[in-house]
């Protein structure tokens, strides 16, 4: 853990009664290295470092008898501010329906997680409908329609011979058809660097208003994760991100590095398979998870 | 970095760094590759950027090509054991891998036995048919070694080459599920003791440090004799490998680059550090 490296690296300061600025650096690249290897980006951990610096050479460190346990406070302190701030659950428009689309990498966790969304809107008293917009994976449409009916989900299927974006338009008018307030895009995986597929996200805006954006990413996401934030948000905005499969022990840096890169609210953690495995997101529990 | 006549100096080891921890390759193996490059530019004269990159590839090369990166499918049937954590491309990659072995001249049947998750066996079903090979499954919720059970039963009665078992997705910090693994590997080995004579974990390029701590646990229940890394077509570079490959002393058997019936390719490792160091 940082506090034991920390603690490491700063003991042979320890005679002298009083650490230098220069000693605090030493830690202070500790505390990078913890980061780097909880998969926070390297530029971010830079960053990160850069910004605690000056209260890490305060005299509250300078002075402590216990400079490590000092510095570990000062990261905590930080990483919470910085994952923190705006709590954010679905923001309900006063016009329904409200749209919420879903998108993200392959394998990511949308389709499971559509169906989580599903669960939680509707005991948040309001009426869903995820609406099985991938057309392209194999049988995705028969998972979401299966997640749907054991959960006693809403699912439309519209028809697989339209657009993507037209088929998205036919959901929304279905759900509102039905008086669902709440319509869940599942959308196909897609890599942020694969053109005409953001373009197909684009078109599903143009075609029927999206109020909220929720990117998903698997919290194992290494150095990358800025990228693929930076990718999806400047394509299509993002309103918030969901990190899935935080019952794992993949230290989740990737949530620093996408909330200091976008800037957008993680606004559930995926926690397991089941449909009710989502948690509001915990700033102080991912900062402990990342300091490790 | 490996352009001709750049100086060796602090900038191009700090640079040389930050690529390969961009690339996922970790801290630790970054840093050592970087300060042993250093020690060696000196007592080899390595001279610019370009000399020195070509040396580094060169020695990791030398490494990597002292494994041997072929499926072994020499028995028939040979049966191969696909495992890994949720999403990471293992369905899609039976479906691909069971194309090529029939480009190949060889005929394979895939157990679908992913019993647990919606639609795995009708997602198994369609690469099935993409494939041309025939499926073994069950109904959803059966016990997946009965699956593999009949499969290589299947397999040996028709004298098919390969039996391609899909698995469940499960993260490898579940105890429960791992030990379901455990079960299903000790299924086919008691059919055919020489068997499975593959384990390949599948692992997304996307997978950061967790991906070390997935290769160590799966090789512990099921000992493995290769890895895939998938959606290395995407911005990724998956330089865990190099890590995992040393510690592990398990080859990177083959690669997924992309969503078609045709993207699988053998791993090249020359290559795949061309990508990484341009
Ligand atoms: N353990 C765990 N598994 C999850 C979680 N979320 C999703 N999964 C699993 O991850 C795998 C991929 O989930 P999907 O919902 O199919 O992912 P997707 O993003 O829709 O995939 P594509 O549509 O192919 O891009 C499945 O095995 C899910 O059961 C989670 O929070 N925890
Ligand atoms: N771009 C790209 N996508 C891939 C690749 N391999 C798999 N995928 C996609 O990744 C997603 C997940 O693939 P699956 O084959 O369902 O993964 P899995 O490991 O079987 O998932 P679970 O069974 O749910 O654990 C699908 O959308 C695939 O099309 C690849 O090499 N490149
Ligand atoms: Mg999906
Ligand atoms: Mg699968």
């Amino acid at each position: 853990a940082l506090s034991d490296r920390l603690a490491t690296a700063l003991r042979r300061f320890s005679g002298r009664g009083r650490l230098t600025k220069e000693d605090v650096e030493v830690g202070l690249r500790e505390v990078r290295v913890a980061l780097l290897e909880a998969d926070v980006n390297f530029r971010v951990a830079r960053a990160f470092v850069d910004r605690i610096r000056e209260r890490a050479v305060g005299n509250d460190v300078l002075e402590s008898l216990t400079p490590g346990q000092q510095i570990v406070k000062i990261v905590n302190d930080e990483l919470v501010a910085l994952l923190g701030g705006e709590q954010r659950k679905i923001q309900y428009q006063p016009h329904p329906p409200t749209v919420v689309m879903l998108v993200g990498l392959q394998g990511s966790g949308k389709t499971t997680t559509a169906a989580k969304l599903g669960l939680a809107i509707r005991r948040d008293g309001h009426r869903p409908m995820l609406v099985a917009a991938d057309i392209t994976r194999p049988a995705a449409v028969q998972q979401l329609q299966k997640l749907g009916l054991d959960n006693q989900l809403l699912v439309t299927v519209p028809d697989g011979k339209l657009k993507v974006a037209q088929l998205c338009a036919r959901g929304v008018a279905e759900a509102t058809r039905l008086n669902c307030d709440v319509v869940i895009l599942d959308t196909a995986g897609r890599l942020q660097i694969d053109e005409p597929l953001l373009d197909e996200l684009r078109d599903i805006r143009k075609a029927t208003t999206v109020h909220e954006v929720i990117l998903a990413v698997d919290a194992m996401t290494g150095q990358e994760a800025v990228n693929v934030a930076k990718g999806f948000d400047d394509a299509i905005h993002v309103d918030g991100v969901i990190l899935t499969k935080l019952d794992g022990d993949a230290r989740g840096g990737a949530a620093l590095s996408m909330r200091e890169t976008i800037g957008k609210p993680i606004m559930y953690c995926g926690t397991g398979e089941k449909v009710s495995d989502l948690e509001p997101f915990a700033p102080d529990r991912m900062a402990s998870r990342i300091l490790g | 970095l490996a352009a001709p006549g750049r100086k060796l100096d602090d900038a191009f080891y700090d640079d040389l760094t930050e690529v390969l921890i961009a690339a996922d390759c970790g801290v630790e193996l970054s840093e050592r590759l970087t300060a042993a490059l250093r020690q060696r530019a000196r007592r080899d004269n390595l001279g610019d950027g370009a000399g020195a990159i070509a040396a580094l590839k060169a020695e990791i090369l030398a490494v990597m090509s002292t494994y041997d990166r072929a499926l072994d499918l020499r028995t028939v049937p040979s049966v191969v054991l696909v495992v890994g954590v949720n999403g990471s491309g293992k369905t899609t990659t039976i479906g691909k891998l069971a194309y090529r072995l029939r480009e190949e001249g060889r005929t394979s049947l895939i157990a679908a036995a992913d019993t647990y998750r919606a639609a795995a066996i009708d997602q198994m079903r369609v690469w099935a048919d993409r494939a041309g090979t025939d499926l073994v499954a069950h109904q959803p919720g059966a016990d997946p070694g009965a699956v593999v059970f009949d499969a290589i039963q299947a397999a040996q009665a028709r004298r098919v080459d390969v039996v391609l078992v899909d698995t469940a997705g499960r993260l490898h910090t579940k105890v429960n599920l791992m030990a379901e693994l455990g079960k299903i590997r000790r299924v086919i080995e008691r059919l055919i003791p020489e068997a499975p004579q593959e384990v390949l974990l599948v692992v997304d390029a996307t997978t950061g440090m967790n991906a070390m701590r997935q290769a160590l646990a799966f090789h512990e229940t099921t000992r493995l004799t290769g890895l895939v890394i998938t959606k290395l077509d995407g911005s990724a570079r998956g330089g865990t490998l190099l890590a995992v490959e040393e510690q592990l002393r398990v080859p990177v058997k083959l690669v997924g680059l992309g969503e078609g019936l045709d993207d699988l390719n053998l791993f090249d490792p020359a290559a795949y550090l061309d990508a990484i160091f341009g």
